[in-house]
C-alpha cells in the first residue's frame, strides 16, 4: 500500500558515513502522527546521500511501514535498519506532504 | 481537528 501513497518518492541511502545523521519528531499519538525529518547532520549517510531533506515525513523503511508506530518504535526500526549488516543502504519511502 | 490540537507534541531523537 505504501507505494499508492500520493506523491510520495522511494529515496535509497548507502550506508556511507558511521552515522545515519536525520533527526526526527513524530509518531502515533502524538500531533506529527507520522516521523518528520526536522534535522540532517552534515557529514552523515543522509546528506552524502543528498535526496532527503527537512520537512519530509518517513512513511516506510526497507519497505516497513510507520503508519500507527510510536515514536519510540519508528526511531528503533530506522536505528535497527541502519545497524544490520544486512543491507549496505536503507530504503525511506517519504513524502513532502504532511 | 480539535481532536488533534489535544495530541502532545512529539520528542525528537537524532538516528
Amino acid at each position: 500500500p505504501g507505494l499508492l501513497e500520493p506523491m510520495s518518492t522511494l529515496v535509497r541511502v548507502p550506508k556511507s558515513a558511521n552515522t545515519l545523521g536525520i533527526a526526527i519528531e513524530g509518531g502515533a499519538n502524538t500531533r506529527q502522527p507520522l516521523p518528520r525529518i526536522v534535522t540532517i547532520q552534515r557529514g552523515g549517510s543522509a546528506h552524502n546521500c543528498g535526496q532527503l531533506k527537512v520537512g519530509q515525513v518517513i512513511l516506510e523503511v526497507n519497505g516497513i511501514s510507520l503508519r500507527g508506530r510510536e515514536h519510540r518504535e519508528a526511531a528503533c526500526l530506522i536505528a535497527e535498519a541502519f545497524k544490520t549488516k544486512e543491507k549496505e543502504y536503507i530504503d525511506f519511502l517519504i513524502t513532502e506532504f504532511n | 481537528r480539535e481532536k488533534r490540537l489535544t495530541l502532545p507534541p512529539s520528542e525528537i531523537t537524532l538516528l
